[in-house]
């Protein structure tokens, strides 16, 4: 394990937990898009499946057990216990546009063709454009919270961390993953937009919105 | 080069 693997998962783990922190105090997932959530947790469950075949170490055990623990606690915010605060007509993004081309595309291009493997290729498919929804509401609405751009701003930090672990990887074990890769990078390409207009408003103490 | 899964990986 390398420094920008772990400082990755950190920053990761801290995205999701800025997440969580802000629905529990604010009692409100206002700005907060469900439907992203829910892929999260998707994503979640379908590529720690492993968690009851392969025992990597402990480090990566407790962190998925964490990982499924959050997004699941996260979607139950939003559609129960703090369901009343949920923005549901602005989270209007169609989840079948994502859903039936990454499910699609697993059955084509994976590394075996075997239920386990479908599914965790379908999982990292699926987490290059789960935040889309997010993205669709905060363009929509024309605003987010300081707050959850923090989060936002983690989410794409542990991706680009991610690519930076696989350069590391690739020189020093002659380790790639063309699917994880191909997939990480696509992923990082969507959080561009919004890194630029975090550093340019909100490290400059504004509020994120679109003219 | 080989092209292994990243299943260590999170």
């Amino acid at each position: 394990m390398n420094v920008f693997r772990i400082l990755g998962d950190i920053s990761h783990l801290l995205a999701i937990i800025i997440l969580l922190v802000k629905i529990w105090k604010s009692k409100s997932c206002a700005g907060i898009s469900g439907k992203s959530q829910i892929l999260f947790a998707l994503v979640f469950t379908t590529r720690y499946l492993d968690l009851f075949t392969t025992f990597i170490s402990i480090y990566n055990t407790v962190m998925k057990v964490i990982f499924l623990l959050c997004a699941y606690i996260t979607v139950y915010m939003i559609y129960g216990k703090f369901r009343k605060t949920s923005d549901s007509e602005n989270d209007s993004f169609r989840l079948e546009f994502l859903l039936v081309p990454v499910t699609g595309l697993s059955f084509l291009e994976n590394h075996n063709f075997t239920a386990l493997e479908i599914l965790w290729t379908f999982s990292i498919y699926l987490e290059s454009v789960a935040i889309l929804p997010q993205l669709f509401m905060i363009s929509k609405t024309g605003e987010a919270e300081t707050i959850t751009t923090h989060y936002l701003f983690f989410l794409g930090l542990y991706r680009a961390l991610y690519i930076a672990n696989w350069i590391w990887r690739y020189h020093t074990e002659n380790f790639y993953d063309q699917i994880a890769v191909v997939s990480g990078v696509v992923q990082t390409i969507f959080y561009c937009d919004f890194f630029y207009l975090y550093v340019t408003k909100v490290l400059k103490g504004k509020k994120l919105s679109l003219p | 080069c080989h092209r292994r899964k990243a299943k260590d990986e999170l």
